[in-house]
C-alpha cells in the first residue's frame, strides 16, 4: 500500500459518501444519471468476485464490501424509493449504457492477461470502468445547472483513478516486477474522459459561479 | 518473470 493509492480509494469513498449524502439527506438524485450507476454496480459485482475466495488485508475486503453495498444501493434507491426515484432525470438520462458493455466485453475476451473466467471478467470491469462516466457526463451537459453535490461527485470520482495513475507510476519504479499496461491503458482513458470536466469543474470554482458543461 | 497480480488493488 502507498500513499497515492490510500488516497485514491479515499477519494474514491468520498465520491459514493457525497453522492449517498445527496440522495439520503435531500432524498433527490437529481442530476445523477442512474445509468452510470448501475454500471458502476456491474464493475464492482464483476472486479470483486474473489472477495471470498481471496484474502488480501481486513482493509480490502472491508473496501470491498463497501463499494459492493454502496453501488447497489444507490440503484436501488433511484430505481425504487418513493421520494428519490421521482427527483431522477429520466428523460435527459437516455445514453444506451448497453452500448458500452458489449464492447468492453468483447474487448475483455480478446485483450487480456489469462483467458480465465475471473480474469476476463476483472479485465471487463477495468474497461468499463473506463467509460462507466460517460453517461454521467451526457447528463451533466444536458442539466441546465449542475448542484454542487453531484459536481463534487464526479470531481472525487474523476480525481480517484488519477491517483491511482500515481501509483500505478510509483509501483513500476519501486516494484521492478511490476507492470501492467491493460490497467493502466484503462485508467489514462478513464481519467482522460475527465480533463474536460476537470477544466470547467476548476474554472467555476475559481471564478465562483454555477458550474455548468458546454452542450 | 510473472506479472505482479494486481488484485491487492480496488
Amino acid at each position: 500500500m502507498n500513499i497515492f493509492r490510500l488516497t485514491g480509494d479515499l477519494t474514491h469513498l468520498m465520491s459514493i459518501i457525497v453522492l449517498l449524502l445527496k440522495i439520503h439527506t435531500i432524498k433527490s438524485c437529481a442530476g445523477i444519471s442512474l445509468k452510470t450507476q448501475e454500471l458502476y454496480a456491474l464493475v464492482f459485482a464483476t472486479r470483486y468476485l474473489d472477495i471470498f475466495t481471496t484474502y488480501i488485508s481486513l482493509y480490502n475486503t472491508v473496501m470491498k464490501l463497501i463499494f459492493l453495498g454502496t453501488s447497489f444501493s444507490i440503484v436501488w434507491y433511484m430505481r425504487r424509493h418513493k421520494t428519490v426515484r421521482l427527483s431522477y432525470d429520466k428523460n435527459n438520462d437516455t445514453f444506451r449504457h448497453y452500448f458500452l458493455v458489449l464492447p468492453c466485453f468483447l474487448l475483455a475476451l480478446v485483450l487480456n492477461n489469462r483467458f480465465t473466467v475471473r480474469e476476463v471478467l476483472w479485465t471487463f470491469s477495468l474497461y468499463l470502468e473506463a467509460v462507466a462516466i460517460i453517461p454521467q457526463l451526457v447528463l451533466l451537459q444536458r442539466s441546465k445547472n449542475v448542484d454542487n453535490l453531484t459536481g463534487n461527485y464526479v470531481f472525487f470520482l474523476g480525481a480517484y483513478r488519477g491517483f491511482y495513475l500515481i501509483n500505478w507510476i510509483y509501483r513500476y519504479f519501486t516494484e521492478n516486477h511490476y507492470r501492467r499496461w491493460i490497467t493502466w491503458m484503462a485508467g489514462i482513458v478513464q481519467t482522460a474522459l475527465y480533463v474536460d470536466f476537470f477544466y470547467y469543474y476548476f474554472k467555476s470554482w475559481k471564478n465562483n459561479e454555477k458550474l455548468k458543461l458546454p452542450a | 518473470v510473472e506479472d505482479v497480480d494486481l488484485k491487492d488493488e480496488l
